[in-house]
C-alpha cells in the first residue's frame, strides 16, 4: 500500500543515489 | 624518489598524495591509489583533464551523459566541496569517505541531512520532501495521484517533525533516522572495502605499504 511508504525509504531507492553504479567497468 | 609515475600524477589539478587522503579517510593508502584508478576513468570519459565534470559523473552513474536526476544533481553538489562546477580527486576520496563500511554512523547521517536539505536552509522542508519524492516518481515512471503523495509526505513528516514546526532539523534527523535504520543503507558501498581488487592495477606501483 503506497500510502504507508515512508517517503525517504522511497526517495533512498533513486537511481541517482546508487553510487556502486560508479564502480562498475 | 620517486618513479616517472608518480611525478607525472602529481602534475594533475586537484591531486593529493595519497598518505594525505588515508590520513584523513577511512581509506588506507593502497585503496586510495586504488580510487585513483577510478577517478583517472571517470575524470577522462568525456573531458581529460583530470577533474569529473557533471557530465561525467551522469555518464557514470547512468550510462547517458544528458540524463539529468534531481538526487546526482544533489550527491555532485556535496561531493564538489570547492563548488566551482567539477569534482577534484581529493574532493572524490573524501566524500566517498562517507560510504565506507566504516565511517561513522554519524558522518552518514550528517550526509544525508545535507543531502536532503535541497535548499541549505539548515532543515529539511515539506516541499522539499515532496520535491523529492516527485523526482523519485517521475524518474522511476511512477505515477501516483498529488492525494497520495500528500498523504506520504504527511505521514512521514508526522513521524519525522517531533516538534510539529514543519520541518525537520539535525536532531529531529537523528531521532527519526535511529528508529529508521535502513534509511542509511544507500550510504554504505560495500565495495569500497573491496576497491583494490576492483581497480588492482595501481597496486602494482604502490610506494608505500599499508600498515594495517
Amino acid at each position: 500500500r503506497p500510502v504507508m511508504m515512508n517517503a525517504f525509504e522511497l526517495i533512498s531507492t533513486s537511481q541517482g543515489l546508487n553510487l556502486g553504479t560508479l564502480f562498475e567497468k | 624518489m620517486g618513479c616517472l609515475f608518480t611525478k607525472h600524477i602529481k602534475q594533475i589539478p586537484g591531486y593529493e598524495e595519497p598518505t594525505v587522503l588515508a590520513g584523513e579517510t577511512s581509506f588506507t593508502v593502497s585503496e586510495v591509489e586504488a580510487l585513483y584508478e577510478l577517478f583517472k576513468k571517470l575524470s577522462s570519459s568525456i573531458i581529460v583533464d583530470g577533474l569529473i565534470h557533471k557530465e561525467e559523473f551522469q555518464l557514470a552513474l547512468f550510462k547517458n551523459s544528458n540524463t539529468r536526476n534531481l538526487f546526482a544533481d544533489r550527491i555532485f553538489d556535496l561531493f564538489d566541496v570547492k563548488r566551482n562546477g567539477v569534482i577534484e580527486f581529493g574532493e572524490f576520496v573524501r566524500s566517498l569517505s562517507v560510504f565506507h563500511p566504516n565511517t561513522a554512523i554519524s558522518e552518514k547521517i550528517e550526509f544525508a541531512f545535507r543531502l536532503y536539505d535541497l535548499r541549505h536552509t539548515g532543515f529539511i522542508e515539506r516541499e522539499e520532501l515532496k520535491e523529492m519524492v516527485l523526482a523519485l516518481l517521475k524518474e522511476s515512471d511512477l505515477c501516483l495521484s498529488d492525494d497520495v503523495v500528500e498523504t506520504i509526505v504527511d505521514k512521514t513528516f508526522s513521524e519525522a517533525d517531533l516538534n510539529g514546526d514543519g520541518k525537520i532539523d539535525r536532531e529531529e534527523w537523528k531521532e527519526f533516522v535511529a528508529r529508521n535504520p535502513s534509511l542509511l543503507k544507500n550510504m554504505t558501498l560495500p565495495y569500497l572495502k573491496d576497491i583494490t581488487i576492483a581497480f588492482p592495477s595501481f597496486v602494482l606501483y604502490s610506494e608505500v605499504e599499508d600498515s594495517d
